[in-house]
């Protein structure tokens, strides 16, 4: 399995943090990423400090150009790489669905990068429109994001349906900006525990640390090593790689 | 102005919160409010302890039935009902580009709607897909909500671009969730400020009493109405309807 989703259905729930950090965790264990943008917010660029993003996935997709031709090495973080996105991505949603064959589209252009990199981590937009569908369908396993939040736990369903159509597997589901000081937040996470039992992963807690980084433009792993957030996502990415290696 | 949509391009902001909790505040002054939910996830009626939605907004649009004829009243809150939706509505972002006129569906289902009600509010799905434009097509003015992080305040522009394109006048942000706790949430704030400071809006306070409300099923103003976020949200509402005249 080396093709990894991130995905939620509700909104602001830490994916871009989640991609970003555990692709940057992969490369810190040696493992050549391939970091994929699938959102017109343009949001991991900016978390890895890259202002230029230059063919956009957009190009990519419209002229069908391969990843490999395309990609940008991430300075200072080796055995990373980016495919990054700009708003124009964002008219894809209008104009996808009028294409034939427009759910493998993306899969297409990352269709030699299989055998390039040895993980492929896509952030997906909120919701689950066309680029969302795109990004599923180009993925062999899903990691879902939810915090402890009644809201995403009760759009946790919506995303489970969407897999199965879509036939993606779920490799589980990541608690993060975990924090058990409000008695919501406390709730919401018993929720998800008790509903969601065996898919749970190693969590991720609610660290101000975390924006910080994504703000200076550097995955946590670089912008502060010895945090307990870069040591949670470096635990969260060793379950994960042997999670993808059974499959 | 009687038809505003609740808009952002980044997720988890406190759209629907903000939706429901200004609809509420809306009825709480006397003015007959109809609030829409065009996002899938269906948080509204969630947000109003409203367990069944029938017709739902997807086939509304569908069968081009009328609000009117749809409509349900919220119980405990006189002068305010819902439209709400249901997970059905995600189909839409894949169906309606290849419809004709797909753009003004939800403002055909919403025209005589401006003649019954003295407010609509429009919650919409995060990011700018297919349901944001049409639910940014069907309004007279937009409502951006912006919580102090950079990734929110980096959006307010894309979501700019969009209201542009739809010819949606924008009526002010809201900053929300607003907290000046972390040195994060201070610089957002000021970037916010200063950028667009003719924009900016009565804030919300970020308050877990919000959250709690949202479980309860009640808008604030029912669950805690001496709360200061209940008030916070009343003073909103006082700026929005005094400039939903004006127009
Ligand atoms: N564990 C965490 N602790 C503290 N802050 C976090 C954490 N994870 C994410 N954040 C912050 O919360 C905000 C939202 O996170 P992020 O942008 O990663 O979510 P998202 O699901 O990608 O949002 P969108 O739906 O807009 O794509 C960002 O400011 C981010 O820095
Ligand atoms: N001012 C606030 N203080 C505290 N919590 C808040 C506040 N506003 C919203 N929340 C909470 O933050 C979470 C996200 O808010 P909400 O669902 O309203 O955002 P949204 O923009 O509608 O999300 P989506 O992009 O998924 O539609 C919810 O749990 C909500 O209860
Ligand atoms: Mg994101
Ligand atoms: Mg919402």
């Amino acid at each position: 399995m080396s093709t990894i989703v991130v995905a939620a259905h509700k909104g602001g729930v830490g994916k871009t943090t989640v991609a970003v950090n555990l692709a940057a965790s992969f490369a810190h264990y040696g493992k050549r990423t391939l970091l994929v943008d699938a959102d017109p917010q343009g949001a991991v660029a900016t978390a890895l400090g890259i202002t230029v993003v230059k063919p956009s996935l957009y190009e990519l997709i419209n002229k069908q150009i391969k990843a490999n031709d395309a990609v940008v090495p991430v300075d200072n973080i080796s055995e990373l790489w980016l495919l990054g996105s700009e708003l124009d991505l964002a008219g894809l949603e209008i104009e996808a669905p009028r294409m034939t064959l427009w759910q493998t589209k993306l899969a297409d252009v990352l269709h030699d990068a299989e055998t390039t990199w040895d993980m492929i981590i896509i952030d997906t937009p909120p919701g689950l429109g066309v680029l969302s569908t795109m990004a599923l369908n180009a993925a062999d396993g899903a990691l879902v994001v939810c915090p402890p939040d009644y809201l995403a736990y009760r759009s946790l369903a919506h995303l489970q349906e969407a897999l199965v159509l879509s036939k993606t597997p779920i490799m589980g589901i990541i608690p993060t900006m975990v924090s058990t000081q409000s008695r919501h937040a406390r709730e919401a996470l018993e929720l998800i525990e008790d509903n969601y039992r065996d898919l749970i992963l190693p969590s991720i807690p609610k660290r101000v640390a975390l924006q910080d980084a994504m703000v200076a433009g550097m995955p946590i792993v670089n912008y502060q090593p010895n945090s307990d957030c870069a040591k949670a996502f470096l635990s969260l990415a060793k379950e994960v790689l042997s999670r993808a290696k059974t499959v």
